[in-house]
């Protein structure tokens, strides 16, 4: 990409992650993904997608359109919720990840 | 939420490092209301039926059920709060700005960054870039060409200027239209929506109230100047064109004479109504001056005018064409008049030549329905490089593609448009009728016709 697009590859790349929701004690079962943004690292505040809490909303996914209010506070999802992002390395520190068995993926030819 | 891939021998690659998955907790979902009553005047009452925005094609098996709870989750957010790491890693990363809402114009460059399928396979596909342009915006709802994927929602956009300020996140990657893929990706602006996030933490946590401070700031135009950057100029030169009960686009090359295609507006004499969304609202009468015939493979339109369109620009034709170069479409395809006219972006895919002499151009643009008649440009120059007249239908399939489009060249036009213009002489036009079998040929998308055999005698 063009020399114009550095300074935007280095934010959305520093700043990009992902968001995996998933039941508590189930952590692979069913579990909802998405993008994020880290607005702020320390203390960490990411915006992501709030397509993947539907299946945890109390009252189920009307409660996005009977309400008119414009946000829900954290305790309309159900207790047993669990989050998890991650992101991509940051310059100096070597990521410790154990390797995890990844669902099947393959690369039919075109 | 999970994907369907064949399965096959689990990759193991590790393209790049990344951080342990860290626990997080939910703090707010948000919404923008602007967004959610721009939702349902585009998307909404009758025309909710022709639209889908589920992460999976239109034929896919998806229950009523699941379908209803993404349309009623689309417009929403989420803030999380990640739980503390290492203090030094947290630091780390350039801080993240904000654009404010109407600073980034149509036809600006964006830059999409996502990953496709969510969590599924993050070495591989964590934070995918994708280039493309603010396509159109209705208050905080905007679209953009950048192609983006299942899993990218909740994904940045960033702008090129203000440099890497977060303009926008992705709130339904993919569009159906009455079951063809329109190849726009549907945003939500991000500072109307920290807007909400700022105001529901001091209202919802007092204690919390500091976390608000830390949300990323806006960055705009210094004091005194105009925030609203026009753009470039090109991207406020389609019209609307109503003939009847057809509509589609044109494009004003003189301050009373509109080109349009020949299937919006058929009819010598037939009165059609003219709109311009910039710099204003203005509907015009006209009359169609000049429709080829049916026969003829240049699908071309002339209307007159009984006013100016006042501050249209009118663009400069362009003289040559050069395959790669990069180049915008700008029509009021998809959404008509309701949220003004849509640039899409790609590059000049192919020009067609018979006899050394340009027939046909071809873009990678995204051009929809309601896009016929619409300017092509070239993005570097601003240059008027042909009218678009189609894009393409697979009669079996029944399949469109969108990316794969036709324009007429100006230069077929230019010296017609000039004489008409100049003298009110139609004959210049009226040559369009008889083109050449070869242009024909061209136009039916056949291949050529071979060489007649030579007699050897």
């Amino acid at each position: 990409m063009g020399r114009q697009w550095g300074p935007s590859m280095r934010v959305a790349e520093q700043a990009g992650c992902v968001v995996s929701a998933s039941r508590a004690g189930q952590p692979d079962v069913g579990s909802w993904s998405c993008s994020g943004v880290i607005l702020s690292r320390s203390p960490g505040l990411v915006l992501c997608h709030g397509g993947i809490f539907t299946p945890f909303l109390r009252t189920g996914s009307a409660a996005l359109t009977q309400t008119g209010a414009a946000f829900l506070p954290g305790d309309s999802c159900s207790d047993d919720l669990r989050l998890h992002v991650q992101w991509g390395p940051t310059t100096a520190s070597p990521a410790g990840r154990a390797d995890q068995e990844l669902p099947g993926l393959c690369t039919p030819q075109c | 939420a999970s994907l369907g891939l064949e399965p096959g021998a689990p990759s193991r690659a590790r393209a790049r490092p990344l951080q342990p998955p860290r626990p997080a907790r939910l703090l707010l979902l948000l919404s923008c209301p602007g967004f959610r009553s721009h939702f349902a005047r585009l998307f909404g009452a009758e025309a909710a039926d022709q639209w889908h925005f589920v992460s999976s094609a239109p034929d896919d098996a998806v229950s009523e059920e699941e379908e209803e709870d993404q349309l009623r989750a689309l417009g929403w957010f989420a803030l999380l709060r990640v739980q503390r790491g290492a203090a030094a890693e947290e630091r780390r990363g350039p801080a993240v700005t904000v654009a404010p809402l109407g600073v980034v114009t149509k036809g600006a460059p964006l830059l999409a960054c996502g990953s496709p399928f969510g969590a599924f396979c993050p070495d591989i596909f964590l934070n995918t870039l994708s280039r493309g342009v603010l396509s159109n915006a209705a208050g905080p709802l905007l679209l953009t060409d950048a192609r983006c994927l299942p899993g990218t929602e909740g994904g940045g956009v960033f702008a090129a200027r203000p440099a890497g300020a977060l303009v926008a996140l992705v709130a339904a990657p993919l569009c159906w239209k009455a079951r063809e893929w329109v190849g726009l990706t549907l945003l939500c602006a991000a500072a109307p929506l920290l807007q909400v996030a700022r105001w529901a933490l001091s209202s919802l946590h007092p204690g919390s109230a500091s976390l608000s401070v830390l949300l990323p700031p806006e960055v705009g135009a210094p004091r005194g100047l105009p925030l609203r950057d026009l753009g470039p100029p090109w991207a406020a030169a389609a019209v609307l064109v109503e003939c009847g009960t057809v509509w589609g686009s044109g494009v004003a090359v003189a301050p009373r004479l509109v080109v349009t295609c020949r299937h919006v507006a058929p009819r010598e004499a037939a009165r059609v109504l003219v709109h311009s969304a910039t710099p204003k609202n203005v509907a015009i009468w006209g009359r169609v001056v000049f429709a080829t015939q049916e026969t003829s493979p240049y699908d071309i339109a002339v209307v007159s005018l009984e006013e100016d369109l006042n501050g249209v620009p009118t663009p400069v034709p362009a003289e040559h064409f050069h395959e790669g170069e990069p180049v915008s479409v700008v029509g009021f395809g998809v959404f008509g008049q309701a949220c003004g006219p849509s640039v899409t972006s790609g590059i000049l895919s192919a020009v067609v030549h018979v006899d050394d002499t340009p027939v046909m151009l071809q873009t990678t643009c995204a051009v929809h329905g309601g896009s016929s008649g619409g300017p092509l440009f070239s993005t570097r120059s601003g240059d008027l490089l042909g009218i678009v007249a189609s894009n393409t239908r697979d009669n079996n399939t029944g399949a469109t593609y969108p990316h794969l489009n036709f324009s007429i060249p100006i230069t077929v036009l230019q010296p017609a448009l000039k004489q008409y213009s100049q003298t009110g002489d139609l004959c210049g036009l009226r040559e369009l009728d008889l083109a050449t079998e070869p242009v024909r040929v061209v136009w039916r998308l056949q291949r050529p016709l071979p060489e007649a055999p030579r007699s050897k005698l």
